[in-house]
């Protein structure tokens, strides 16, 4: 028996839009631990590598570990029925093909469920290599969003540069070039408003802006994000989501020919 | 130019 009970749907919600145009169909994994997610994109680009801690939820059980394969377009569907403040449960029975959720408005005046036909999924667990990466840029996750939005208008590419001054996002293309340099904020309000940077080695990789804008799309889960660069390796773009858990998106990094 | 390269080459199927 699988179960667990969520205060707030729109987390969920939230958690879908960010990865419904990365991955069209996932295979969540339940554990006595959480629910975690690992996935690449269709054109092995990209990976999405969700968790969501069991603590992080009202209700949390799962008697026996159940891999759950889900079409994400469905399960949009049926999160379009709720509202974000609505509460939520999941429900599964051990080797169930349906996955049944349900909705409970707070006052518990309106009670809905629905029910969900499981895939079976082939799926293929890689392991990600532990890495000491060579520079950590912590910035507001509106920040990114804006820079990848506005600079992918001017080119297919994004330049992530960072060095110990600053870390400096460049693209050029038809029309010219554009640069946003962003330096260490030394003073700030709040933690989240500021622009940090951990460097060993300073970096210079390019990516796409097409999946760096799909990254994105998490931008509501956190108000910061983390970027986590190396020399040659994919990039990281993590969102924390407050209690619950992170977001990870893998991005293999362009290469010169 | 740059060419997109691919996750397989990083990360290794378990």
């Amino acid at each position: 028996m699988f179960e667990a009970r969520l205060l707030k749907s729109g987390q969920l919600k939230k958690i879908l839009e960010a990865i419904k145009e990365l991955l069209k169909e996932a295979t969540f994994d339940c554990s006595d631990s959480g629910i975690q997610l690992q996935a690449m994109d269709d054109a092995h680009v990209s990976l999405v590598s969700m968790c969501l801690k069991s603590t992080g939820f009202d209700k949390f059980r799962c008697d026996r570990n159940l891999s759950m394969g889900i079409n994400l377009e469905s399960m949009v569907k049926i999160m379009k029925c709720c509202s974000n403040d609505d509460i939520m449960t999941i429900k599964a029975q051990d080797n169930a093909d349906t996955l049944t959720i349900m909705f409970e408005t707070k006052n518990q005046e309106k009670m809905s469920d629905y029910e969900m036909k499981l895939m079976n999924l082939d799926q293929e667990h890689l392991g990600i290599p532990e890495t000491n990466y060579s520079c950590i840029i912590k910035m507001p996750s509106s920040e990114f969003a804006r820079i990848c939005r506005d600079l992918s208008q001017f080119g297919d590419s994004l330049v992530i540069a960072c060095t110990k001054e600053g870390v400096k996002f460049s693209t050029s293309g038809d029309i010219g070039s554009a640069n946003v340099k962003l330096s260490q904020t030394s003073t700030f309000d709040k933690e989240e408003e500021g622009v940090t940077i951990e460097m060993t080695q300073a970096v210079c990789l390019t990516f796409a802006c097409r999946y760096l804008n799909l990254f994105c799309k998490a931008t509501p889960l956190s108000t910061q994000v983390i970027l986590s660069m190396s020399g040659d390796v994919p990039l990281v773009v993590e969102y924390q989501i407050e209690e619950l858990g992170c977001i990870r998106y893998y991005l293999a990094p362009k290469i010169e020919e | 130019g740059t060419t997109q390269g691919r996750l397989d080459s990083f990360f290794t199927v378990i």
